[in-house]
């Protein structure tokens, strides 16, 4: 799922 | 989170912070590069995305502090290339950004983690970010002083990736974490401000204006 793409650091 | 982080993304939140306040309070950005600032938006922009695609309610940090991060930068851009317009320094700002977007763009379709469109863009965004303060320190060259309040934004951008160098020395030790692209380009982005921060640490320190040799 696409969200599993998002840095956990900004 | 660990300490380094936290304390890099608080020298991140000052930095923009600093920058607002000097445009807002002297009402003028001279000596304030709007392509660097342009860039910083695209970054945040297209290493964000994910909240424009999903609007999952405000309910952590991370997510206020990426709409900080993306409306801080367009509004910044927004006093620089509308509001204040007549101060800006275009003369001097006049490194090409194409030269850094298009190969940061090249870049990041051939290096990256997994080719896909919300990759790519991140990709996209941390090799930009590490060059995007170039047209900045250029500006700089070319005017050859940079006002104190600008060193200080200076330093605080700069210091902020180089406190993720160390938050990425911690994760890798103790939760064996490795993002080796946003390494390596946090590397040479902290690189680019050596320079500068030799001059901010002899100089603005003591209260002494940074004025390059010409």
């Amino acid at each position: 799922d696409i969200m599993d793409e998002i840095k956990d650091e900004l | 989170m660990n300490i380094f982080r936290l304390f890099g993304d608080l020298s991140h939140l000052a930095a923009i912070a600093i920058l607002l306040l000097k445009i807002w309070k002297t009402r003028s950005c001279a000596g304030v590069s709007g392509k660097t600032q342009l860039l910083f938006a695209v970054c945040f922009i297209t290493r964000y995305i994910d909240l424009f695609l999903h609007f999952v309610s405000l309910y952590n940090t991370e997510k206020v502090m990426k709409l900080i991060y993306i409306s801080a930068s367009v509004f910044t851009c927004y006093l620089i290339f509308f509001k204040f317009k007549a101060t800006y320094d275009g003369n001097h700002d006049s490194m090409r950004a194409e030269f850094l977007i298009v190969p940061a763009a090249g870049l990041a379709c051939l290096i990256n983690t997994k080719f896909d469109a919300i990759e790519i863009l991140w990709t996209f965004s941390i090799y930009l970010e590490a060059v995007a303060i170039l047209p900045q320190l250029f500006l700089i060259s070319k005017t050859g002083e940079a006002e104190t309040i600008t060193s200080h934004y200076l330093f605080a951008q700069g210091s902020y990736r180089a406190l993720y160098i160390l938050n990425w020395i911690y994760r890798y030790h103790y939760e064996s974490h490795v993002d080796t692209i946003a390494i390596v380009a946090g590397v040479v982005q902290t690189i680019l401000y050596c320079d500068f921060f030799y001059l901010y640490i002899t100089k603005v320190v003591k209260g002494q204006k940074i004025v390059l040799p010409a």
